[in-house]
């Protein structure tokens, strides 16, 4: 059997590590060591694809995931496309914690975390406006759409679905093109 | 994205994620690492697992909930994360993706897809047999 207590992560995340193995030294929950070593990537904005400032969307707009799970009551907390809150495993913390749902999504969650006390903020940086002046800049490429017109292969959007029976594009633009520099 | 898995010494586990997802995705787009089993999970019975990568093919697999009872049948930490990252290579060859698991007596193991532009997956461990965090490679498969 390997040694016990373990703390282990994606990536070379060292920081997270250290605060998830401090929080357990000093008393701290398993749940208590996840969230705490998640917290600091949200702050440290690890590798630009976790926290603010990271990863915009076709509006601009910097949106976050994050899920919480205790393997002894199998209780999760959990929330998607978390809007204008930065703290997002905070948030998913709160959702195991005072909810008995698992997973809150969008505008709503946001309104859930403002009532638990988190701050509605700006997640946009100069980083991130940059980053989708330049996309636009590149003709909205690449992006996820498909079977549309204009070909989403070459034109930004507004898209609409391609009129029946016209050939199928390929729809592998950005599908398992093994594109490692924009993933979860 | 961040994944991590926390095994406390009583053998109480906990896992989870925090990703900003992917970029120039389209607005209202949630990816695996929210979703329960795809992102994390985490059973003290068995062990714990988390993934990371191209999250609209990993969410279809449910990668971490697989490693998970992959493990609790006995399966060795490194091969259960082999086992699902086979499972998708199947139908998705060319997915980014990677998977660690560690079961409860604190084994842990990695596995990853070979791109060419990914051929090793880096992650972090810190258990009482170290000082310090600890940064360890894998060979993607």
């Amino acid at each position: 059997p390997g040694p016990l207590p373990l703390v282990l992560n994606t990536w070379p995340f060292r920081n997270a590590t250290e605060a998830a193995w401090r929080t357990l030294a000093s008393g701290g929950s398993p749940l208590d060591a996840v969230e705490s070593g998640c917290a600091v990537c949200e702050r440290e904005q690890c590798d630009g694809t976790v926290g603010f400032g990271g990863s915009p969307d076709e509006f601009g707009e910097t949106t976050l995931d994050a899920m919480i799970m205790d393997g002894t009551t199998m209780d999760v907390g959990a929330v998607g496309a978390l809007r204008r809150v930065k703290n997002a495993i905070g948030v998913a913390r709160k959702v195991l914690e005072y909810t008995t749902h698992t997973l809150l999504a969008g505008e709503s969650a946001t309104k859930f975390a403002e009532s638990m006390g988190f701050v509605n903020e700006d997640l946009s940086t100069n980083a991130s406006r940059a980053l989708h002046s330049a996309w636009l800049a590149r003709n909205c490429q690449p992006n996820y759409w498909r079977n549309v017109v204009p070909d989403a292969s070459t034109y930004c959007g507004p898209y609409k679905p391609k009129p029946p029976g016209v050939s199928e594009q390929d729809g592998t633009t950005c599908k398992g093109t093994g594109d490692t520099h924009s993933h979860d | 994205t961040i994944g991590m898995i926390v095994i406390h010494k009583t053998g109480h586990t906990a896992a989870g994620t925090s990703t900003n997802g992917l970029k120039f995705k389209i607005p209202g787009r949630v990816g695996d690492s929210p979703v329960p089993g795809s992102g994390a999970y985490a059973d003290d019975t068995a062990g714990a697992a988390a993934a990371t990568g191209d999250g609209d093919t990993l969410m279809r697999f449910l990668p971490s909930y697989q490693a998970v009872e992959y493990m609790r049948r006995g399966v060795d930490p490194t091969i259960a994360c082999q086992k699902v990252i086979s499972r998708i290579q199947k139908y998705f060859p060319k997915f980014f993706g990677a998977v660690l698991c560690a079961n409860v007596t604190g084994n842990y193991g990695a596995a990853c897809n070979k791109l060419p532009t990914f051929t090793q997956f880096s992650f972090m461990v810190y258990n009482s047999l170290k000082n310090q965090p600890t940064e360890e490679k894998v060979d993607c498969i």
